[in-house]
């Protein structure tokens, strides 16, 4: 059953898409990020009706279940500016947080990837460690994945520093370091998001027995 | 939007109507990357007896219709006509916080009406 129907079509087109708010002034227009559109496209309803049945509430490209996926930058708070390392064999350190105050309660995350592009003349053998940020006073396992130059590195966090079954932090604060055997080594971290999928079970349908 | 007079207006056998949900007409164009709108339809017309080809009925709805046509009683109209078969709709959007958000809606379009 919905809510008490709001007044207003507005009103009532936000309960019916399940959005808490309107939207507020004009968004700071970036590009779509392309992994946004080839999932926009892959569930056009169009394809469902040439019979590719879509599952409700489930990525195919992703494999997981879900029916809302963000792709959120990281909100630059103290990122980019790498930090001094003091520790041999540790190179420059990032601190990058992401704000995931949309996120509504009943939301459950069922994929978080980490996505970070690093520019760096020669990144060969090197890793980069990804742990929750000190600040966030819970150490958790630590991630390493290797550098592949040229290439986005990525790291999928649920388990790790993103836990299934809790509801997610208002922000999520993350410690990148370089391995890279050399503590003068350069490297620039140029763009850092994180792709979240999260199920939000009312808005699926309820299995229907066949008759 | 609903675009009289499409279809021969409100009356004829229960089956879908074209209605238009255009994200434009609530001001939303900025926000929503993609559709612009979607076809979301309505259903409406009569539920008489079953017609071969006509809407899909249930059994239930048909004694209704017979009642119906034997002995109208207030109160006890004829079947209804409703959504028979829903399909989903996909919104690409920038939410407040100025990410990227995909949601998928089920049951959001009218494919077909039947009589219940």
């Amino acid at each position: 059953a919905l809510e008490a129907a709001p007044s207003g079509p507005t009103a009532a087109l936000l309960q019916a898409l399940r959005l808490h708010e309107a939207p507020r002034g004009v968004p700071a227009l970036r590009p779509v990020p392309p992994v946004m559109w080839r999932l926009f496209r892959r569930r056009d309803p169009q394809a469902a009706r040439t019979g590719h049945p879509l599952r409700p509430c489930h990525v195919e490209e992703l494999g997981v279940a879900g029916n809302i996926v963000r792709h959120i930058p990281d909100s630059g708070l103290s990122s980019r500016s790498p930090e001094p390392s003091r520790t041999s064999g540790l190179g420059p350190k990032w601190t990058v947080s992401f704000d995931l105050s949309a996120v509504g309660p009943a939301e459950r995350p069922t994929r978080a990837r980490l996505e970070v592009r690093l520019e760096a003349e020669d990144a060969r053998g090197w890793e980069l460690s990804v742990a929750l940020s000190a600040a966030a006073g819970r150490p958790g396992p630590e991630l390493r994945v290797p550098v592949r130059p040229g290439l986005p590195l990525r790291a999928d966090l649920l388990g790790a520093a993103v836990s299934a079954n809790a509801s997610l932090p208002r922000t999520l604060r993350l410690a990148l370091s370089l391995h890279c055997g050399a503590t003068d080594a350069r490297a620039r971290l140029a763009e850092a998001s994180l792709l979240l999928v999260t199920l939000d079970p009312r808005l699926c349908p309820p299995l229907r027995s066949r008759r | 939007h609903t675009e009289p007079g499409v279809g021969g207006g409100p009356g004829g056998a229960c089956r879908p109507r074209r209605l238009h949900v255009s994200f434009r007409e609530v001001g939303w164009h900025r926000w929503v990357i993609a559709p612009r709108g979607f076809l979301a339809n309505f259903c409406q017309g009569a539920c008489t007896l079953p017609e071969p080809g006509g809407p899909p009925v249930l059994n239930h709805a048909v004694l209704r219709a017979l009642m119906h046509a034997a002995a109208p009683t207030p109160g006890a109209g004829p079947p209804c006509c409703v959504p028979a078969r829903l399909s989903p709709i996909s919104v690409l959007f920038f939410d407040n916080s100025d990410n990227v958000v995909l949601r998928h809606y089920e049951d959001m379009v009218a494919d077909e009406c039947g009589c219940r």
